[in-house]
């Protein structure tokens, strides 16, 4: 099974 | 605060649209509506709510206010909820609880809840609501609930393509494998059913099928549903609400190997 990304790869902490 | 919906159950339905993906939320109360983000423990998927003034009989917020809350506690109280009953919010300057106050004219009957706040310390990630898409769909939200009940079933990863035959949802199990292909089309008569397609590069990605099934629990909130996709990038998964606001549904892709 493919691995699973997570979501803050893509979004910069605020 | 001092938020007024003239159905209870919409209230309801945005809770449970999200109550099984994350666990606690931070409401942040300014003049301008409730926003809301909350990301799940597993950091796949990340919530995020805007219920603007429009959508209440009458919305008031003196200062900003954090209100903080445990989802599961909040969906409990609002099993009270009914399409006769108004519903309104209030918390207090110095917040530590949150008042919710169901009113039937009709029954002339009233109940008050009050629910203690919690401090929730959630990082915000910064999202741009802009984000640039290479494939932007709008569809039967009803329809894609369908699509992927049905395929989730086969598979614990969902694929979904778009290319110049259309947009397919796919999943190859260990038993069983299913693909389901729809193209653009306008019903003039039933505008719910109108599927359109904006592309500019075709996409191929997946999903854990986990996540799109808490992500259809929004369905409740809209007709139609948005979806937003670039590669290897979030896909964007957006119930819009008819009197404004919604919930858009941040999703992680599966790395493609």
């Amino acid at each position: 099974d493919a691995p699973q990304s997570d979501i803050d790869q893509f979004f910069k902490d605020n | 605060l001092e938020a007024k919906f003239d159905d209870s159950t919409i209230f309801k339905k945005i809770i449970d649209s999200f109550k099984d993906s994350v666990s606690q939320i931070n409401f942040m109360c300014s003049e301008s509506g409730i926003e809301a983000q909350a990301i799940d423990d597993s950091r796949v998927l990340l919530v995020s709510l805007s219920i603007p003034p429009s959508c209440f009989e009458t919305y008031r917020c003196d200062r900003p206010t954090t209100v903080g809350v445990y989802l599961s506690s909040l969906s409990k109280l609002l099993k009270s909820a009914s399409s006769s009953a108004t519903l309104t919010l209030y918390v207090e300057d110095q917040p530590d609880e949150l008042l919710l106050l169901f009113e039937e004219s009709k029954a002339s009957k009233s109940m008050e809840y009050k629910m203690k706040l919690v401090d929730i310390t959630a990082d915000m990630l910064e999202v741009d609501s802009d984000m640039k898409s290479d494939v932007s769909v709008e569809m039967s939200g009803v329809e894609f609930t369908k699509i992927v009940r049905d395929l989730t079933q086969l598979s614990d990863s969902f694929t979904v393509s778009v290319g110049k035959d259309g947009i397919v949802f796919s999943v190859d199990g260990e038993t069983a494998s299913g693909k389901v292909l729809l193209q653009p089309k306008e019903d003039l008569a039933n505008p719910e059913n109108n599927l359109s397609i904006s592309m500019t590069k075709t996409i191929d990605l997946s999903f854990a099928s986990k996540y799109l099934l808490d992500i259809i629990k929004a369905s409740t909130l809209s007709n139609m549903i948005s979806l937003k996709f670039s590669e290897e990038t979030p896909a964007l998964f957006e119930f819009k609400m008819e009197k404004g606001g919604g919930i858009g549904f941040y999703l992680a892709p599966k790395y493609d190997e």
